[in-house]
């Protein structure tokens, strides 16, 4: 049986080609991990992760049309519609409880937990835009198991500490990309470096983190 | 669930942001699939700060920079999608399921996907077992209005190693298989199924769905996940 598998945390050696050992990473972009054992049989492993910009920045999301959407995905949804896509901070993510089903409570949960990095994000980096909005500006997502509440207490208690670890390293953002898996085998990690025909001299970069193993067929949009 | 985060310090407009992150997704992450099953929590997100051109204009739509940094995000993007498929829950192996010559590209996607999701046709990978009969039949019942010609349809295995394709099916008519070849091509992790759904010169439609194996491993892990 697996969770976070192996349960040993151990990259499988057939995986370990596929796991990065450096990377170039976008300027101005922080990120972190904590472990709150939001599942309880957890008693090892990160399962909260943020990344954030450490300026206000544009977004876009794409999300399952799946019809019983997770309250993180309409919390996430409404955040966007709120601010039109624009001075968004990042996203906080949880791995071992997916938040989903679980009605007005479960939504209340996401919320809190999207405000409560929020508001410790803007205490970090304060931007002039922060002092005069209050609301929430960043945006949350949960993966694993269907059907149950988050234990939002344990999760809260563990955001500044969240918040405390963000930086910018090649170790950051693999500690951040395997506090997001769940029964994936290796945490799945890029970064590459581009250029763009009208910015001469300039390199840019992007990075990504994903996750997923099982129910996987998605249909975003 | 598939969760993804993409994060770039390039200077880009959000509208531009927005059709970006869409049109990426629907050649990468939406061409995925590992049990059939469609997640309540499936989300991607993409953020641009431009902090590495501070001051700069920003990237809009239907500019030069706007196509380059569309296929910058697509080809990352796939990148990103197939380590999910790697990474399929009990996978041994990863396959490329590519339809051709299909009346159109919806029509070519959802064969590549009846294909894609065939429990049967991902047992008999698992088990190294070159059963094309399975994969025909996928093809044979997927929804829609697919236009499928069996007389004209061809089915071939092509090798990861680079080496020539082997033949299962031409124009609907079986091909003598070398069992032995066809064992020592699925020996291989990596594996594409090429299909061609008519004998047109031109291309029409055209998709790839990426795919794994189905093994017990997977009915171990998802026997009890909740508990």
């Amino acid at each position: 049986r697996r969770y976070s598998a192996p349960t040993d945390g151990a990259i499988p050696p057939n995986k370990a080609k596929y796991v990065p050992t450096e990377g170039t990473y976008p300027k101005g972009f922080v990120v972190g991990s904590a472990h709150a054992q939001v599942k309880a049989s957890n008693t090892k492993f990160d399962d909260l992760a943020l990344i954030a910009s450490e300026t206000p920045c544009s977004a876009a999301l794409v999300t399952t049309q799946n019809h019983f959407q997770a309250a993180p995905v309409s919390v996430s949804k409404k955040i966007m519609f709120q601010h039109q896509s624009k001075s968004i901070r990042g996203v906080v993510i949880n791995s071992g409880c997916a938040n989903a089903v679980t009605g007005k409570g479960g939504r209340e949960d996401a919320m809190r937990m999207a405000k409560l990095t929020h508001d410790l994000l803007n205490k970090r980096n304060p931007t002039e835009d922060d002092q005069d909005v209050s609301a929430i500006r960043t945006l949350v997502m949960s993966t694993g198991v269907i059907g149950q509440r988050l234990p939002i207490d344990r999760i809260e208690a563990k955001i500044p500490t969240l918040v405390e670890s963000l930086g910018n390293t090649h170790d950051h953002w693999l500690r951040s990309a395997r506090a997001i898996c769940t029964t994936d085998t290796f945490p799945k990690l890029l970064s590459r470096q581009f250029t763009l025909p009208s910015y001469p001299g300039i390199t840019f970069s992007i990075a990504g983190m994903t996750k997923g193993a099982g129910m996987i067929h998605p249909n975003m949009a | 669930t598939l969760l993804g985060v993409i994060c770039t310090d390039a200077p880009i407009q959000k509208t531009a942001l927005r059709t970006l992150l869409s049109t990426a997704t629907n050649s990468s992450f939406n061409r995925i699939t590992v049990d059939g099953d469609t997640s309540t929590n499936d989300s991607v997100a993409l953020f641009a700060n431009g902090m590495a051109a501070p001051g700069s204009d920003v990237l809009e739509k239907q500019s030069e920079d706007y196509k380059e940094m569309n296929k910058v995000l697509t080809s990352f993007m796939e990148d990103l999608a197939k380590l999910i498929v790697r990474d399929g829950e009990g996978a041994t192996k990863f396959v490329t399921v590519r339809v051709t010559k299909a009346d159109n590209h919806t029509a070519a996607h959802v064969v590549a996907n009846s294909i894609a999701t065939s429990a049967l046709v991902k047992t008999a990978l698992y088990g190294k077992d070159a059963n094309w009969g399975r994969i025909l039949c996928a093809i044979g019942y997927a929804p829609g209005n697919t236009c499928i010609r069996p007389n004209q349809t061809s089915v071939s295995f092509i090798p990861a190693d680079g080496s020539e394709e082997l033949k299962l099916l031409v124009n609907g008519e079986p091909q003598a298989v070398d069992e032995a070849r066809a064992a020592t091509i699925l020996e291989m992790e990596d594996l594409e199924i090429l299909v061609k759904l008519s004998n047109k010169e031109k291309d029409v439609g055209e998709a790839t769905v990426y795919t794994c194996d189905f093994s017990h491993e997977y009915v171990t892990i998802n026997g009890d996940y909740r508990t």
